[in-house]
């Protein structure tokens, strides 16, 4: 069955949603047929993969609230091996509308599970893209995962924001998901010649030893110039520094999970 | 009494925090007495006002969800004319907990109401720091505010972000909050070597005109370092770029707001 992890951070702007599409595409790039599920209210995954509001259909929204089967929900993209179940605006009232539904927090876990047992389950990897927050959508998805993915932005407020982030991680570890495991921490936008981004990546280091991936993704500009053209920064300019620190991240990653 | 203006968008990290923090020390050191109030769970502007977790007795959740009266939650903080009223990490949890409660867009409101009956009123600006989503925190924001500043990062996510913003100003504008207008769009982190952000500011200045300010503020990294020794940038190093930008941006608020 496909291993699921949650890219996850409620800081705001660390690099999630860039690093769901491009890893995802650099999975699906060396044969992992992945799929990305879109569960931030603002779409941006699903931009990124040039799918625009117009092909939104059936979305997370419905896989969430009305319990619609995932298989139904899901669209291939430009890229081989990748495809996506869409975000919907709506996604923003999920919290009220679910305030007194039973297990509010396993619809995502639920509808994976339904997925498994049609055999479409062919997936080897589901990345899930976080809104940046701790509400019930980001529950969803940490109680679904088998691990999370967290992209950490070289900066004192993405750093003052993570040991919340791990203490949510607990407590969903402790109630919804006992096997929730954190995958990897991810260091984003990374700038050497900068004084902070150095100090940071060194206290992330100190602190979190192993979990902290070797591969770190510079800034890149041609990165953020990507989603404008619906396109992964793969597919945009496979040879950009930002593209092929993603390769090396989708490499590490598979050798990280052939150890465990 | 008090001008009150929400920093708002639902894009993370394209600088409301920094924004919040160093617009109302620029407005402070040019006389104005301003008060920010920081509704973000993440309680980013506490910490770069200086105020630790441990020092946030009373806060912004006890004023939303228990009613708690404002002017026994303020703060003063080491710049002179500016005080606080700190987040509490509990506020992730205020969408549940007011899902069935009465005018629970007005908390914030009648708090403000409440205040202005007390004579403390002798503040001039009152700018509250909106977390990353357009929950029941940023509604509460916006049905109190007589206007709103919105950063806008130069990159195509943020710009995608920008309508759905303004539907929601609109819903609150016909349903909560009559008053409520566009106080102006402030481009963040503005790098003119980048072809992005320049094609941005130039789409942006040609949809919305006059709502953008002419004042941008440039990236500069010591605007990064300074929550890190709880200070503003303007107090960190004044003469740096992004502090004379923020003071620039200051004085253009002030002539705005006495045309209007
Ligand atoms: N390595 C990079 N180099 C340059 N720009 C980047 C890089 N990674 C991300 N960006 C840009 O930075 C901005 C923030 O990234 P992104 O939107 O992926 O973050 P996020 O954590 O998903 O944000 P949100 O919290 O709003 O969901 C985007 O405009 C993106 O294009
Ligand atoms: N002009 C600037 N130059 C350089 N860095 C900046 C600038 N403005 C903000 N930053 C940095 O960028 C990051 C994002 O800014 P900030 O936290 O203020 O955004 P935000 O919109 O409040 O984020 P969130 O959505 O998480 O609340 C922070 O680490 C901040 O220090
Ligand atoms: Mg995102
Ligand atoms: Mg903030």
């Amino acid at each position: 069955t496909p291993r699921v992890l949650a890219v996850v951070n409620q800081k705001g702007g660390v690099g999630k949603t860039t690093t769901a599409i491009n890893l995802a595409t650099a999975l699906a790039a060396i044969g992992q047929k992945t799929l990305v599920m879109d569960i931030d209210p603002q779409g941006n995954a699903s931009t990124g993969l040039g799918v625009g509001p117009a092909d939104r259909k059936k979305t997370t929204y419905d896989v969430i609230v009305d319990e619609e089967k995932l298989q139904s929900t899901i669209l291939s993209t430009l890229v081989p091996n990748l495809w996506l179940v869409p975000a919907h605006y709506d996604l923003a009232g999920v919290e009220l509308e679910l305030a007194n539904a039973p297990r509010r927090s396993y619809r995502i876990k639920q509808a994976l599970d339904g997925l498994t047992k049609t055999g479409t389950d062919k997936l080897d990897y589901i990345l899930i893209d976080c809104p940046p927050s701790l509400n019930v959508l980001t529950v969803n998805a940490l109680t679904a995962a088998d691990g999370l993915i967290v992209p950490l932005q070289c900066e004192f407020f993405a750093l003052e924001g993570l040991s919340q982030l791990l203490r949510t991680v607990d407590l969903v570890r402790t109630s919804l998901n006992p096997k929730l495991a954190i995958q990897g921490i991810v260091l984003t936008m990374y700038d050497g010649r900068n004084n902070l981004a150095r100090q940071v990546s060194t206290d992330v280091r100190q602190h979190f030893g192993d979990l902290v991936y070797n591969t770190m993704i510079p800034r890149n500009v041609r990165i953020s110039e990507a989603p404008g053209f619906g396109k992964p920064a793969l597919i945009y300019d496979h040879s950009c520094v930002g593209s092929k620190a993603y390769m090396k991240l989708a490499s590490e990653l598979i050798k990280r999970e052939k150890i465990e």
